[in-house]
């Protein structure tokens, strides 16, 4: 079965684009097919895939509308087996271009079922809000992974997210599963860090990946290159993060 | 003329909330009066200046529906001269709530017209959105502060964002203008931050505050407590930074 990964939080900043970009090419150099799809309006990761949006002309937008197919806008990316759909600002004007369709939170769903092509893994990120663009990504996907900064105000959205999480596997899409919160921009010298990851995981225990991403400059560079981490610097402590966070994936999918 | 200060950017986690908080607070500090607005569905302001969401019960959403008037739902801070209208996962609601509302855009501005109450400064969070939410923040603002997390993602949305404010000012508030740049989350050992502090002035020149807030773990600290920073660590860098941003603010309106 096709593992269909959804990047959320409402939480800004938290790392959701770096994880989808970053866990995306990871398991590519692992091996497997992997698509990401950018579903934020800001197009972050189509730019930190180095894809020069005013190039293509095609877009995820054109398939939220049912204009276009999903097929028809992959693109390939600088990541032998990576694929991409990019995403660009016309998403911001979805929520209100759908409200009177019947279908508005199953778009992407519906257009993923129709796929011709098969990928091991479908990796959407997703922008800073619960809105109807967040909806089609967990409407869309199996598993959800949620990162997490280790700062206090990231904390504060978790309960938020738990309880949207549980109305959309009722009301949309009963195969929705936790895949893990994700510890990121962990830094081992600062109380807080410390203190936060502490919380998270005596709250949500097992549900927590064992990997923690640490903060780590060389992840912030790489985007102005137009590159995953793996490309830029393959020995930085962040590569090192992505590469164990997608072999736990990995393991934790081939035992269900 | 009461200053009103919509502090805005889509791009998530870029220092909005710490920006509103401790610049209101410091406002304060220095002697004027200030009415934080918490915009934001996720409350990050509400809680950072110790307000417990549950005990109120009164909250921004009520005036958003033209439901209650501002006057009623001010509250008290733990800073003396400040005082807030708290934010609640209501708004997430709004935007779909006020679709057939024909004042959907002015429903803030129209509200801080009839506020019996005067202040020096009111200062508005906005969420990590340019939706219904940031157009009501800045319909109602004479000035706007965009606060800029110096890192690659953070640069990409600056020419979308502008492109906006002169929508906003063309159709809804022609006295919108913008305060200022504010560059936050600054490292000076990375070359990074340096480079983007670089390119951020040499494109918007003296449209950037001459203050710039350093990374500073005591900013992130702070919000645990439910203070803002000039409660929590004075002397902190994080502190001088925002005092010295509220006193460069004071300077520029008195100048006109
Ligand atoms: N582990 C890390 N170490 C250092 N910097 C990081 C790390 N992870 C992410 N960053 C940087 O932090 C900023 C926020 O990360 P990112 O943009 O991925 O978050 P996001 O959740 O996608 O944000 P948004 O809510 O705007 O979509 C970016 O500038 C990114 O380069
Ligand atoms: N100068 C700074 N130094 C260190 N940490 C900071 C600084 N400014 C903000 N932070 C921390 O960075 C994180 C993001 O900041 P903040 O929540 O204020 O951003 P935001 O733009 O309001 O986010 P959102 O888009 O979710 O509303 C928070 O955990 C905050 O405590
Ligand atoms: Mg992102
Ligand atoms: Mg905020």
């Amino acid at each position: 079965e096709m593992r269909v990964l959804s990047v959320s939080n409402q939480k800004g900043g938290v790392g959701k684009t770096t994880t989808a970009v970053n866990l995306g090419a990871s398991l590519a150099v692992l091996g497997k097919k992997v698509l990401l799809i950018d579903l934020d309006p800001q197009a972050n990761a189509t730019s930190g895939l180095g894809i020069n949006k005013a190039d293509t002309g095609r877009y995820v937008y054109q398939v939220m509308i049912g204009a276009n197919d999903l097929q028809s806008v992959i693109e390939e990316t600088c990541v032998k087996g990576m694929y991409a759909v990019p995403g660009s600002y016309h998403l911001a004007g979805v929520e209100l271009e759908l409200v009177n369709q019947p279908l508005r939170e199953r778009m992407l769903a519906r257009a993923l079922s129709l796929l011709e092509t098969s990928f091991d893994f479908v990796i959407i990120d997703c922008p800073p809000s619960l809105g109807l663009l967040t909806i089609n990504a967990l409407t869309a996907a199996n598993r959800v992974i949620i990162p997490v900064q280790c700062e206090y105000y990231a904390l504060e959205g978790l309960g938020r997210l738990m309880k949207t999480l549980s109305v959309i596997k009722k009301r949309f899409n009963p195969r929705l599963e936790l895949a893990g919160i994700l510890l990121t921009m962990y830094d081992p010298r600062t109380r807080l860090s410390q203190d936060i990851a502490k919380e998270v995981k005596g709250y949500f225990n097992s549900k927590v990946f064992n990997t923690v991403i640490p903060r780590n400059v060389r992840l912030s560079e790489a985007p102005s290159y137009g590159m995953p981490i793996c490309l830029y610097d393959i020995s930085s402590k962040g590569a090192q993060g992505y590469l164990m966070l997608a072999k736990e994936i990995i393991r934790k999918g081939e035992n269900g």
